[in-house]
Formats: C-alpha cells, sequence, structure tokens
C-alpha cells in the first residue's frame, strides 16, 4: 500500500524553479493497477521516481507498506527497491557491457547464480527474447531492448512493479504480449503502476489517474 | 533521390548471424513523405542508419543524389550527412553535458555563432521548448529530450530528414505538433522517410513501406 501526501517537488531556485510536481496526494492499495496519463513535462517520471524510492520530495510525506520512506536510511531505501520494487525506465538504463541475461539477473545477486540464470531465461522467453540472450544492448533492437528492461522489472516478481512508458518502443504484437504479462502479474497480487500517453494501454488498467502541471487529478 | 539495390546487413557469423535486412531494394524521390512499419527487430532502425550513411551494407549498391555512397570517402560521406541530412534517433543521442540550445546547434557549427543560436531557438520554438532552452538532458522530460532531438533534426533544413520512432515518448498534443512540422517541411519540398509503430503516425504519410524479418515491401 502507498500513500502519497501533498507531495511537491521542485527543481532549481527563483526565476528558473521548476515545480514538477505541486502537492500531490494518491493512495494505491496492494493488488492496483493503475495508469498515469499526461502531457509530456506533466510530471509522471518524477512522481515515478519518488514512488519508486529513487528520489526526495521537497516537501510533502511518503508511507510504503505502513512505514515513513523519509525515515528510512539509503540502506533499508535499497532494501525496500531492491526486494519490493520492479522498474521499468523510459530509457531502459541498461548496462551496455553486458548480454540481455546478465541484465536481466542483476536484481537478482543475493540468489544462487544456476537459480538466477534459469529465473532470467524464464523472463525473457516472457517477453519473447530467448533467441536474443547473449546479445548486448548495441545489438538489439530500440524494442527489444525495452523488453529486456521489462524482463528485468519482472524477474523478482516484485511486490510493486512501476512502468515508464513500458510500450513506447513496441509494435502492437509486442506490446499485447508486454500488457499481457503485466496483467497476469497483477491478477497474481502484484501491484502495477504505469506511466503511458497511449490511451489504449492505459484502458489495460483499473484506475487512470491524470497529470498536468505537476497536479494529479483522478478520472472520474 | 534515393536508390537502394539488393541491400542486405549481416551481423555476426555462422549460427549466431543475425539477417537485418535481407535484399532490400527502393527508390525514394525528392519531396517524398515515406512511413516504415513494422514489428520490433524488423529491421527499421538498421535500414535507416544505411540510408544516413551511418553504416554500410553487407552487400547491395546506395545511390544518393545519383552518387555511389560506397565509392565514397569519410571525408564525402560526413560532408552528405551533415549538409543535407537531419537525424532523429530511437534514442536521441543528446550531449548530455550541453544544454538543449546547444545541442540544437551543433549541426550549424559551420555558421557564425549569432544566426546558430538565432535558428537554434527558432527550431526548440517549433517544438514548443522555448522555455527549455538552458536545460540539460537530464533535467528534461523524455519527451521534451525527444523534441530537442527532433529540433535539431530540423535546423538545417536539411534536403532530407531520417526520423526514427520520433512520436515514441510524447502525448497526442506534442505528437500532432511534430507531425505538422514534418508535414510543413515536406510541403516546402523537404524528403521525409520516417520509422514508426503508431498507424496513425503513418497516415501523415503518403507512402507506406512495411518491413518484415528484414524484407521490405510496399504497400499496394
Ligand atoms: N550489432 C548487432 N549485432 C547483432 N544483431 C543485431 C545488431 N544490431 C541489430 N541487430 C539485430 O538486427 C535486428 C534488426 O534491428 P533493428 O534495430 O533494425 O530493428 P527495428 O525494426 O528498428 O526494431 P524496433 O522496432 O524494436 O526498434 C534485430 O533483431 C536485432 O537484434
Ligand atoms: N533536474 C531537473 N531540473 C529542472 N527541471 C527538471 C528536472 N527534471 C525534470 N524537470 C522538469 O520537470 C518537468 C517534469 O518532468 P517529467 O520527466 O516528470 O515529465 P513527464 O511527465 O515524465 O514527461 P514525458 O511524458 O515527456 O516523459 C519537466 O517540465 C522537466 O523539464
Ligand atoms: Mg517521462
Ligand atoms: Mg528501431
Amino acid at each position: 500500500i502507498i500513500s502519497l501526501e501533498a507531495i511537491t517537488k521542485v527543481y532549481g531556485r527563483g526565476e528558473a524553479a521548476v515545480r514538477a510536481l505541486d502537492s500531490v496526494s494518491v493512495r494505491v492499495h496492494a493488488g492496483d493497477f493503475v495508469a498515469v496519463m499526461g502531457p509530456s513535462g506533466s510530471g509522471k517520471s518524477t512522481l515515478m521516481h519518488i514512488l519508486g524510492c529513487l528520489d526526495v520530495p521537497t516537501t510533502g510525506s511518503y508511507r510504503f507498506g505502513g512505514e515513513d520512506v523519509s525515515r528510512m536510511s539509503e540502506r533499508e531505501l535499497a532494501h525496500v527497491r531492491n526486494r519490493s520494487i520492479g522498474f521499468v525506465f523510459q530509457q531502459f538504463h541498461l548496462l551496455s557491457s553486458m548480454t540481455a541475461c546478465r541484465n536481466v539477473e542483476l536484481p537478482l545477486l543475493y540468489r544462487a547464480a544456476r537459480d538466477r540464470r534459469a529465473a532470467a531465461l524464464r523472463a525473457l522467453d516472457r517477453v519473447g527474447l530467448s533467441d536474443r540472450v547473449n546479445h548486448r544492448p548495441n545489438q538489439l533492437s530500440g524494442g527489444q531492448q525495452q523488453r529486456v528492461a521489462i524482463a528485468r522489472a519482472l524477474v523478482t516478481e516484485p511486490a510493486l512493479i512501476l512502468a515508464d512508458e513500458p510500450t513506447g518502443n513496441l509494435d502492437s504484437t509486442s506490446s499485447r504480449e508486454v500488457l499481457g504479462v503485466l496483467r497476469s502479474l497483477n491478477d497474481a497480487g502484484h501491484t502495477v503502476i504505469l506511466i503511458t500517453h497511449d490511451a489504449t494501454v492505459a484502458a489495460v488498467a483499473r484506475r487512470v489517474l491524470t497529470m498536468s502541471d505537476g497536479t494529479l487529478r483522478e478520472a472520474a
């Protein structure tokens, strides 16, 4: 369960200050499937970084799993992120020196090597990339890199999945596959929050929130 | 005018060989507006790199403006690219240490500083980013970075514009703006080739080519 209360994020100061988030409050319950839509620059990725404990708000409070995130040490935050949250970033952030398989194994470094590789291969198979497991990112198409990022987000079967434009580089068939995987994870009880500018993608979710100039609204 | 004849591009060798392009032949005339569609991994970005003289085919010939590209020296190729082609890459490739304005000025380094800055500001204004000219890429949203990449591609008003998924990170309003800019450039005589997995984006073009496993088909 997630509870954001009056979250504000300001970059810069004075004349150049940008109010990326403006008093955003929202509650997400375990098992929710939420889509966040809104124009370019409206604050969606900033919101996701705060939800994922990757960034700290300027003001406001964030409770994750009943605990006040702002009271956690960096070590505790890292623990929450690694064990409970899977990320799909808008620009993937894959490691260019590692193969697709090794990139997907990264969140599982605390597990035995054999189990780790098996889990990574299963995740890559779910996104249709079994024939690209030993390719490095620069040997993959844009959509293939995006799918490796998705496989990496799923491999620990995290309680919360945060996906930023996960189908932005995918054709309709790959998109449907990926959304099908997210749907089945949600049916199994995982919470999914996905950012999208595509209304047909948002339709897969059960709740749609809209951002506009840093403020959040819930659809009627 | 572009003429590709039996272009093949193979990566790797033996068992691991990937036939990214398989005997692709196509002609594009000055002033054409072409969309290239196809599934993830079908070879679209590879085709664009060859069209843009950024990569060399394994076999086949490429004539650009009546000249055999494979006969050109690296210096001549660089000259063709800088003066005649504007690129929007699938992953933007902006320089992270420079502001949006400086990134857009890059293709104009052969011009006087004052004209360069004025042209860059006009290009950024056309994509709705006048209030972000001094931001660096990591201070911009995904869609804003994409629009900076688009502004950079337009700033020399090149004869040929090659755009790879230029609206992948854009909401419908920004998408429409960008496609409007490409449409007006085309009306002014510039040739536009754009890759997209979005049928509504392809609808803005006048010719639609489809790629599938490295082969190219023209729509009926
Ligand atoms: N350096 C490389 N080594 C090996 N295979 C490669 C290399 N670069 C690309 N490929 C492969 O070539 C194929 C075509 O890639 P390309 O990037 O052209 O596809 P695309 O149509 O642009 O896909 P997307 O829509 O996902 O961006 C892919 O299957 C990819 O894995
Ligand atoms: N480090 C920063 N410094 C200054 N401004 C920033 C910084 N990071 C983001 N911004 C600004 O904050 C606003 C929100 O950015 P954000 O990335 O959250 O938007 P978004 O909704 O994800 O957009 P898109 O749909 O284009 O990805 C943007 O206007 C951006 O320019
Ligand atoms: Mg974003
Ligand atoms: Mg591509």
